[in-house]
């Protein structure tokens, strides 16, 4: 007879559970009808079969996302837990679509669902990847944004688990500034 | 409590694993 050991059977639970959503852009929708979960997952091995299973984003429609959040957390400023937050923002060129978009995206999940930040990672709600036209984004989204300490401690290790260059700035609005900017610009509060 | 970390190369050998 065959003998399995707990370690060939057995999955690796995560810190947290997690949400993943898809939002597509049909206009004939409200924004909220457009944005559908897709799965929620507690374990490596259900995140992978899950990330292997779907779409890269570099494959999606314009005006589609992926969001991934802590299960509760809604993916909109709305929500109790992201009000008060913002997030770390990562503008992309048309170019990097090609070569840096989904390997990026797949970092932020790594980072999120093997709670990359430490004692921070409490901070962090979700993620969240939009698909444009002219140029894609990628975020990580945290609660509260005053607290710098975690915010700026998130953003430096991000950066670094990205292999962004030092020169390579990244900036951290508030969903609050985010929200009701008139122009097509919202300040940093924080930038590393 | 511990939180239960797992680093990038990790999570990477299990992508594939059965």
């Amino acid at each position: 007879s065959e003998t399995v050991t707990p370690a060939q059977y057995l999955k690796h639970p995560l810190q947290n559970r997690w949400a993943l959503w898809y939002f597509k852009n049909d206009k004939t929708k409200g924004w909220t009808e457009n944005l559908r979960l897709i799965a929620k997952f507690d374990t490596v091995e259900d995140f992978w079969a899950l990330y292997n299973h779907i779409q890269q984003p570099s494959k999606l429609l314009f005006g589609c996302d992926y969001c991934l959040f802590k299960d509760g957390i809604k993916p909109m400023w709305e929500d109790d837990k992201n009000k008060k937050g913002g997030r770390w923002l990562m503008t992309l060129n048309k170019q990097q679509r090609h070569n840096d978009l989904d390997r990026y995206w797949l970092e932020t999940l790594l980072c999120l669902i093997g709670e990359a930040f430490d004692e921070h990672s409490d901070e962090v709600c979700g993620a969240v990847v939009n698909v444009r036209p002219k140029g894609d984004k990628i975020a990580i989204w945290t609660g509260n944004c005053q607290n710098r300490e975690a915010i700026v401690s998130i953003g430096q290790l991000y950066k670094e688990r990205l292999g962004l260059s030092l020169k390579a700035l990244i900036g951290y609005q508030s969903h609050d500034d985010t929200s009701s900017k008139s122009g097509s610009t919202t300040k940093n509060l924080f930038s590393v | 409590g511990t939180r239960i970390i797992y680093d990038r190369k990790f999570l990477m050998e299990c992508r594939h694993s059965p």
